[in-house]
């Protein structure tokens, strides 16, 4: 099982079409890094994205340098996996 | 002996354990519910669906599937859930009998059991199939792009490497290729159902234009009419329209591909999650979210048996 320990979702509310574009040259400038949870639609819907621990930094940097107003929706992706598993296991021992 | 009375219909399961229930399913149910095999995966594994008849031949019917995109695993949970709603209505809700009594209903729960393997086994965040081919670096393909329907086109990536990527070409997948030989064999499949996961929606074609279909103002006042029905379980609160026009403009769709089959009522579902868990949803969320879907989906098989084609 691949290990998610640190990726965080980040939640981000582009303002207008400029913005979107933005995050969506990501998916170029990061190839095979930033995954879309919620892909860059409209300006009226978020967009969420799972960032791998090791690009934390530079996806922020760049979210910033752009004024892209982010939340975190995840914190700790593994954490949840974790849960989720041991919520399979304990269902299957019940 | 395992029956389907053991089974956890509020917990996530395995692929053996689905195909497991499966079986049990269509032998507890036989006189309502069988399986059928539509085909096989890239990975060889069955593409198993759920037929529910009362009878009759040839019998005009509705599609519904879950599971496209294989992190989805609400979608999975749900369509189980749903599975055993029907076979538990059948005879007591009206709609359900009504429904039965005139059509058939297939469910296909387990859309990309490559995909969904691979998501216990190794990568849990996985959405494509498993597919590969001679000199390709990457693994998969968008099995939601590869429909021949705007095959393509914008709103879907040509490189392999991409979540997006639709595929060499229409129907290349053996798991979409399955549902079309399917649908085409059957001909008489008036509702299609398609169930993704997340972002509470609830859209019907085009995605992979912005031209409205010609039955616009029907399915926009269907969504909303089941939308409502799905917002009075849990106050759970969902936008409707066309996929081009309220999320994003996608080709090689299911839906698309539907529609310009003749399958004029074909919708879209995105489930729960708000945005707290996206496809991490916990299983305490799985009976509510197939509660309200529920209600939706009973909108959508009434109108179509009450308004034949």
């Amino acid at each position: 099982q691949m290990n998610f320990t640190g990726d965080q979702v980040l939640r981000v509310l582009a303002k207008n079409e400029k913005q979107l574009s933005l995050l969506r040259d990501l998916e170029g400038l990061k190839p095979q890094k930033v995954d879309f949870w919620r892909g860059p639609a409209r300006p009226s819907l978020p967009v969420d994205m799972r960032v791998p621990f090791s690009e934390l930094k530079d996806i922020k940097a760049y979210l910033e340098s752009h004024g892209l107003a982010y939340s975190i929706m995840i914190k700790d992706i593994q954490v949840l996996l974790d849960e989720e598993r041991e919520a399979m296991a304990k269902s299957r021992r019940l | 002996e395992r029956s389907t009375s053991s089974f956890s219909y509020s917990s996530y399961h395995t692929l053996e354990e689905i195909y497991t229930w499966i079986d049990n399913f269509a032998t507890e149910h036989s006189d309502i519910a069988s399986k059928i095999r539509i085909g096989y995966s890239f990975e060889n594994r069955s593409i198993l669906v759920l037929k529910f008849s009362t009878g009759g031949s040839q019998r005009p019917a509705i599609w519904i599937d879950t599971g496209i995109h294989a992190r989805e695993w609400i979608t999975h949970a749900t369509g189980i859930w749903t599975a055993r709603k029907i076979v538990n209505e059948y005879g007591k809700d009206r709609i359900v009998t009504n429904v039965l009594n005139a059509m058939d209903i297939f469910m296909e729960i387990v859309s990309n059991p490559d995909g969904f393997a691979f998501t216990h086994s190794m990568n849990r965040l996985w959405r494509k199939n498993k597919s590969s081919r001679p000199g390709i670096f990457c693994i998969g393909v968008d099995l939601n792009r590869n429909w021949k329907s705007g095959f393509g086109g914008n709103g879907s990536n040509n490189s392999p490497c991409s979540e997006t990527y639709h595929g060499p070409s229409p129907q290349s997948e053996p798991e979409v290729a399955a549902i079309v030989d399917f649908i085409t064999a059957h001909g008489n499949i008036k509702a299609l159902i398609s169930i993704h996961s997340y972002s509470q929606m609830l859209m019907y074609p085009y995605g992979h234009t912005l031209e409205p279909v010609s039955d616009q103002e029907e399915l926009y006042s269907l969504a909303k009419n089941a939308v409502q029905a799905l917002y009075e379980v849990h106050g759970m609160e969902y936008i409707f329209g066309s996929i081009s026009t309220t999320l994003y403009v996608a080709s090689g769709i299911t839906v698309d591909w539907a529609y310009d089959s003749g399958i004029k009522y074909s919708f879209s579902f995105e489930l729960r999650d708000t945005g707290r868990y996206g496809f991490l949803l916990p299983a305490a969320q799985i009976v509510p979210t197939a509660q309200e879907t529920w209600l939706a989906i009973q909108t959508i098989m009434e109108h179509t048996l009450n308004h034949p084609y």
